[in-house]
């Protein structure tokens, strides 16, 4: 009756609420994370610590390098029709602005393809990208590729619509990526309102002009860590069931959705199945990844050196789109790994969350299912997800601990049953 | 029968109740 015990535990027992409380007390006293900072480097100290504390086996950091941007001081104003202060965030990677900023007109597209068609206007402008949101994975093609699409045509700069599916003039943050070959130009997002509000003027034909400063550096790579902590199977010690989130965030907010939930529920896992005694035949071992807004940066490292154990890995598994009130598992496998997954799934019945899905998504796992192991990532009810994604609502308030107790429950029941099974999925 | 890189049937369905044993 594992599963049974795994659930009363952490939804009804004594350890419900643990992994929301561990949470708050992180991110409270951590604040955001983002790579390179001394804030990642004291939340992977504060984290080494506390597996340590809470008894786990093998707990351990893995040396990786990772990028270290920093944001400095940015603004940006709409000096004409009027002066209207711009809501702005710099996107990580992104060149400064001169001392002086840089004040230009401002040609606003809606799509690469208006930019396109749009060129011989765009020379020496600041770019607008007033997009609709479509889709997270379709929208975010403008805030990774926005200023090196612009720069092709010769623009001095580009401020991007936010990758959100709800604003409260907030603006969020993300990682983009310059072109080689292409000027590096400042690149911003903006909030939807200041997008849509620049759209409207320019359609009546008014000219607008933005200064924009941005005091964004690059520094060279810095050392961080991936932190792995354990409980050792039984039985084939050697083969592994990885549970993970990951530790670094943006610079803004409290990064208490991305990923903190996330991570804080896979630390809960093994927790849970030590606190009940339990002793899988195989290994959990818990990764909290590093470097993962800059692009995966952590868990690609991380693949690089453990792949020749690649045999020896049964399952993937990754929380990083929210811990919000848990809808089931999505997984990627051979049919025959997918039928045992939805008999492990079954085993939820007494929470109601016993549907598998397709297509396991996480950057961090990604390196490993691309090579042929399963992977399963948690899916949520994540449709407030993107209003509070890489901007300074991303705090504790977001979270939930009922959610979080029945999130825990889900992660530790598929990451048990499937580290005891006398065989490793099929692959 | 097992296919190469496969899981018969009757395996799978060994498994099935090693999961359902998790109750």
């Amino acid at each position: 009756d594992a599963a049974k015990s795994i659930i009363d535990l952490a939804v009804y027992g004594s350890a419900q609420n643990r992994s929301y409380e561990r949470l708050a007390l992180f991110v409270d006293t951590i604040g955001n994370r983002v790579s390179g900072s001394d804030n990642l480097k004291k939340a992977i100290k504060y984290m080494y610590s506390a597996l340590q504390d809470d008894k786990l086996q093998n707990v351990s950091l893995e040396s990786v390098k990772v990028p270290h941007w920093e944001r400095g001081k940015e603004s940006a104003m709409m000096l004409q029709p009027r002066q209207k202060n711009l809501a702005i965030l710099g996107l990580g990677g992104s060149v400064g602005t001169p001392p002086e900023g840089i004040s230009a007109e401002v040609i606003v597209v809606s799509s690469f393809a208006e930019l396109q068609s749009r060129e011989q206007e765009a020379k020496g402008k600041i770019v607008v990208y007033n997009q609709p949101y479509v889709s997270y994975g379709e929208t975010v093609q403008y805030r990774s590729r926005g200023a090196s699409e612009a720069a092709k045509v010769g623009a001095v700069a580009s401020l991007i619509r936010s990758v959100a599916s709800l604003s409260i003039n907030s603006p969020h943050t993300g990682w983009q990526d310059y072109q080689n070959g292409v000027p590096k130009i400042p690149t911003a997002c903006i909030t939807v309102e200041d997008a849509e509000l620049m759209a409207r003027l320019s359609s009546r034909g008014v000219k607008i002009v933005v200064q924009l400063n941005m005091g964004a550096v690059q520094h060279p790579d810095a050392d961080s860590f991936n932190t792995v902590a354990e409980i050792v199977g039984s039985k084939y010690p050697e083969q592994v069931v990885i549970v993970s989130g990951h530790l670094d965030s943006w610079d803004v907010g409290q990064g208490a959705m991305d990923d903190g939930g996330g991570a804080f529920i896979s630390w809960e896992a093994l927790s849970l199945i030590r606190d009940l005694g339990l002793r899988p035949k195989r290994t959990i071992r818990l990764v909290l990844w590093t470097g993962e807004e800059e692009g995966g940066v952590g868990s690609s490292q991380y693949y690089e050196r453990h792949k020749k154990d690649i045999r020896n890995m049964d399952l993937v598994m990754e929380s990083d789109i929210g811990t919000f009130m848990p809808v089931g598992m999505q997984f990627s496998g051979k049919p025959e790994a997918r039928v045992i997954m939805s008999e492990v799934m079954k085993l939820l019945a007494p929470i109601n969350i016993t549907k598998l899905y397709d297509n396991a998504e996480g950057t961090d796992i990604s390196f490993w299912m691309q090579a042929g192991v399963p992977g399963a990532s948690l899916l949520d009810d994540a449709s407030r997800y993107f209003w509070f994604h890489h901007s300074e609502g991303d705090t504790m308030t977001v979270q939930n601990p009922i959610w979080m107790n029945h999130c825990a429950a889900v992660w530790t029941v598929v990451a048990y049953v499937v580290a005891d099974l006398e065989e490793m999925l099929p692959r | 029968t097992d296919s190469q890189h496969g899981v018969s049937s009757r395996k799978l369905e060994r498994i099935k109740e090693e999961v359902a044993g998790y109750k």
